[in-house]
């Protein structure tokens, strides 16, 4: 699974996703990547997140809004926010997995409980971020 | 406001034993590339949707990750892709699931969300769907094949006790797949 989320000089934000799924699948499985909500979400009231993993439990719990919900009505910070859903939630049901987000005023996060994330980031007058491992 | 970018390329077991230094380099090199084609979009004035659509086709086009070319199959040896993509702005959102002929699904993705009445559409509707429109490329299945995967898939099966498919016709070898690392999506 792949993603990408931006926020323009206009502080539009925005989120995409794509995968292939899971290898061996079955039965038409779909994961979480093209469900609006839980494998993508933006909103300008909040932020935008593409997330990757298990899909199930991304499913579950509706990774992607859960995230932009505690940004826009508990006004946590964005680091907190993808901490709480991904360390917090989305390890209490065996999920695996990481997310990547950015909020209208450039800020930019991400969280994940694998061993590794593939993951870039670059803004406005910052050096660009490449990372792979924990 | 300060334009940014964020990327992924998946999640998943992905120790530093589990890479040579050719495949670590090679994923640093691509999502520097992906990155740096985002930024390249938002540094001109481009909208935020532009910069993802640009940045995750060159993610879709890169056979080391899982999308688009280098995806991974089904047990009936398929490649269905899926993928989404939300406007925070206008709160507009596109998605499809289950595509087999469109090279790059988060430009289907889009078109569903700008050219449909619809936000997600599925398998052979979405297929159909894509042929219609002019500016979503389409391509042979096996467009999608990558060695690497297929390997993925044999042994995938092989623990499943599930029987082989045929291996796709004009089924190409593709060295750079071979950097590809198996972070581990199961079925």
């Amino acid at each position: 699974t792949v993603g990408v989320v931006a926020v323009d000089a206009e502080g539009n934000v925005a989120a995409g996703t794509s995968t292939g799924g899971t290898t061996a699948k079955q039965w038409g499985r779909v994961g979480d990547s093209p469900l609006i909500g839980c494998g993508t979400y933006a909103s300008n009231k909040s932020c935008a997140v593409s997330a990757t993993g298990t899909g199930e439990f991304f499913i579950r719990l509706a990774v992607a809004k859960e995230i932009a919900a505690l940004v826009e009505h508990k006004g946590v910070s964005l680091q907190e926010a993808v901490d709480e859903v991904v360390q917090t939630q989305l390890t209490a049901i065996d999920g695996d997995g990481g997310v990547i987000a950015v909020a209208p005023d450039g800020t930019c996060a991400w969280s994940f409980n694998t061993s590794g994330m593939y993951r870039a980031r670059i803004a406005d007058g910052e050096p660009l971020v490449v990372g792979i491992y924990k | 406001s300060k334009w940014a970018l964020v990327a992924h390329g998946g999640a998943g077991v992905i120790d530093r034993s589990d890479l040579k230094p050719e495949q670590e380099q090679a994923y640093r090199d691509a999502m520097a590339r992906v990155a740096e084609t985002g930024a390249a979009v938002l540094r001109d004035g481009g909208s935020a949707m532009d910069a993802v659509v640009a940045a995750v086709r060159v993610l879709e086009d890169e056979p080391l990750f899982n999308a688009g070319r280098g995806a991974v199959f089904t047990a009936e040896g398929r490649n269905e892709l899926d993928a989404s993509i939300m406007d925070g702005r206008s709160l507009d959102a596109g998605a499809v699931a289950g595509v087999t002929r469109t090279r790059n699904p988060i430009t289907l993705a889009r078109a569903v969300m700008e050219q449909s009445p619809h936000v997600f559409l599925v398998g052979e509707g979405a297929d159909g769907f894509a042929q219609t429109r002019d500016d979503v490329a389409q391509v042979e299945p096996s467009y999608f094949f990558t060695e690497r995967r297929w390997l993925s898939l044999e042994r995938e099966l092989k623990e499943m006790g599930l029987p082989i498919p045929e291996r796709p016709e004009r089924a190409g070898h593709d060295d750079l797949a071979a950097l590809a690392h198996d972070e581990g999506k199961r079925g």
